[in-house]
Order: C-alpha cells, then sequence, then structure tokens
C-alpha cells in the first residue's frame, strides 16, 4: 500500500461533483461516479453517466425515497449499462414510467461487482491499485462539516448505522497539530516523532459549495463512522486487468 | 426546550449578521418573516450544535455554516439521506471471506 493515493490528481479521472438536490439518491450518485471514474482511468473515456435512468428503472422503488449501491450495479447489469448524463439528464424525482433502457444509446457497463473486505489496509490497497470504490457511512457529522479530517467514535458515530453512500478516492496522511508540538516542544528532552493523522479523501454528492469543494476527508484507520461496512466496486475488465494509469501519491 | 436566537446571550447582532452573511452565501430567501424568524432560529440551534460536533471531534475538522445550516436535522435526513437504510441496513454479515479482491 503506497504512503498516499489521490486519484483527483489524474486529470479528468474523477467526474464533476454532483448534487442530489432534493432527492435521497447518494446510492445512486455513488455508484454512478463509481462507473465514470472505472471507465476514465481504465479506457481513457470521459463518460458522464445518467443517475436519473438508475433511479427511474430502479428495482425498489422510488430511489428518491432510498436505496443501495448494489442495487444500482444490479440496474446497470439488468440494462445492459447505462445511457450518458447528456442524453438522460438528472430531473432530482422518480419517473418510474419512463424507465427506458433502450431508448438510449449506452456509454458505459460493468462486467460484475464485488464487496471488498471489511478492512481498511486491504480496502487501501485496492484503491491504489483498482481505483475508486463506493463505501456507505453514518452521515451524522457531515451536515455541518466545513473542512479538514474528521475523526469520531463509536460513541460520537455509531459505525453500525450507515445512512450515506459516496465515493472513496484517495488517502493520506497528515501531520497534527500535536505532532508537530511535540517536535518542537520535546527536543530538548525526549525527541518524539511527529503524529500524523492518515485519512480518507471522500467525494460527496451535495454540490461543490459543501465541504472542501464537494469533498470530505475521515481518519483511517479506526473505522471512523463506519467506512470498513459497505465497500463495494464496479468492475469494467477482468478481474486481473489493471486501468491503465496508476493512483498519483 | 427549542434553542432561540434571542437565548443565544449578548451577541444577537452578530448572529443575524452570521446568518445575512448565510443567506447571501447561499442565496437564501424566506417567504414570509415569520419563516424568516423560524430558520434564524434554526441557524443558531445549528450553530450550537457545531460547536458540540467541534468539541466532539478527535482529528482536525472544523464544522460550522455550511449550505445546510437553515434546515432541521429532520429535514435534512428527509432531503440528503438515505432513509430506506436509516437505523441500520439489511445484516450482511461477512459476505466476502476471500482474501483475494478479485474473487467475488
Amino acid at each position: 500500500v503506497p504512503f498516499s493515493c489521490d486519484w483527483r490528481k489524474v486529470a479528468g479521472a474523477i467526474s464533476p461533483i454532483k448534487d442530489q438536490k432534493n432527492c435521497n439518491c447518494c446510492w445512486a450518485m455513488a455508484a454512478a461516479g463509481n462507473i465514470e471514474t472505472l471507465w476514465r482511468i481504465s479506457f481513457w473515456d470521459f463518460v458522464d453517466v445518467s443517475v436519473q435512468e438508475l433511479l427511474d428503472c430502479s428495482r425498489c422503488g422510488d430511489g428518491c425515497q432510498g436505496g443501495f449501491v448494489w442495487d444500482a450495479f444490479i440496474t446497470v447489469l439488468n440494462n445492459s449499462g447505462l445511457a450518458s448524463e447528456k442524453d438522460y439528464p438528472f430531473q432530482g424525482k422518480v419517473r418510474a414510467h419512463r424507465c427506458h433502457p433502450k431508448k438510449y444509446q449506452k456509454v458505459a457497463w460493468i462486467q460484475d461487482f464485488i464487496m471488498l473486505q471489511n478492512n481498511e489496509h486491504r480496502i487501501a490497497q485496492y484503491l491504489a491499485t483498482y481505483g475508486p470504490i463506493t463505501v456507505t457511512i453514518n452521515m451524522k457529522p457531515l451536515r455541518l462539516y466545513r473542512k479538514g479530517v474528521i475523526k469520531a467514535t463509536p460513541t460520537t458515530c455509531d459505525p453500525q448505522l450507515v445512512d450515506h453512500s459516496v465515493l472513496l478516492v484517495g488517502f493520506g496522511s497528515v501531520k497534527s497539530e500535536e505532532g508537530i508540538w511535540a517536535e518542537t516542544v520535546s527536543s530538548q528532552s525526549q525527541p518524539q516523532p511527529p503524529h500524523p493523522t492518515p485519512y480518507w479523501i471522500l467525494k460527496n454528492s451535495w454540490g461543490a459549495q459543501w465541504g472542501e469543494k464537494g469533498y470530505f476527508r475521515l481518519h483511517r484507520g479506526s473505522n471512523t463512522c463506519g467506512i470498513t461496512k459497505f465497500p463495494l466496486t464496479a468492475r469494467v475488465q477482468k478481474p486481473d486487468m489493471k486501468p491503465r494509469v496508476s493512483c498519483p501519491p | 426546550g427549542p434553542l432561540r436566537a434571542q437565548d443565544l446571550g449578548p451577541q444577537p447582532l452578530e448572529l443575524k449578521e452570521a446568518f445575512k452573511l448565510f443567506q447571501i452565501q447561499f442565496n437564501r430567501s424566506y417567504l414570509s418573516p415569520e419563516e424568516h424568524a423560524h430558520r434564524l432560529d434554526i441557524f443558531a440551534h445549528n450553530l450550537a450544535q457545531a460547536q458540540r460536533l467541534q468539541e466532539e471531534d478527535l482529528g482536525t475538522a472544523e464544522f460550522g455554516v455550511t449550505p445546510f445550516s437553515d434546515l432541521t436535522e429532520e429535514e435534512f435526513g428527509q432531503l440528503y439521506g438515505y432513509r430506506r437504510a436509516a437505523g441500520g441496513v439489511p445484516s450482511m454479515g461477512r459476505e466476502i471471506r476471500s482474501e483475494e479482491p478479485e474473487e467475488s
């Protein structure tokens, strides 16, 4: 596992930040973001797929009332792919009778999808090797989040109550204030190594005005807010095929 | 009881200023003075909530005014959550047993 990895640094690898507006469709936005990124880094094909098609053709009723990432992937498999966002644009509401999977040309499709191990080391390894994945977290601290690395405990952010799906796009470490302080202050007594704060970089779907230009960071290594509960990703190539580009540090 | 703007201490004008800046930054307007007052109350409550989150956080995160600062937690959950999963998604157990990522 590399020390850091940020797929945002590959020009065009990550599609623009989405805004789910008044529709509980984080599950579809996360799945779409996953497929878009994998197509971009695997085939250098800069597609934006239709979230609205995922909602209209959802297997589980009103997709604006919530849903699951695995249902989005099953919809993609059942419909043999997805149309483009341009052809089938996001409306922010479900129109189930408007599910027309054959009406528009498919711009992206998937081979299958998998759930990774509930292990942050394995998740980092997969992310760095194969590309961004979706995760489902407890969104409690996100509503009033502005910037920085969120580090919660199971008491302050229950890792079992996951209710929001997002796209994991990278990881890294930042030297914490305490680390800098320890390094400086302790120089006369006992030298102590700085205390880096490892973090995940996640792409949200609440618009670019929220958080760090639409992204946020969660502490890595403590299962903060249940990040390891449902790590899912589509696969757009054969399992042994790696993307054309590697994750920049 | 509910925290009201006037209960927040000696700086209600600062609170109103902060709310005005929020409205400008995120392009918010309200249909009536009653609605405005209601949203100001929620804004004040959310500032207090952000303070609590700040105290609880063990990382470097900053909490404060966001595009959702005029929404209650319930309103926000209805608009942006994933209600079908609220209270926990169906028990999945450990579905993946393989060490290898290429095996489903």
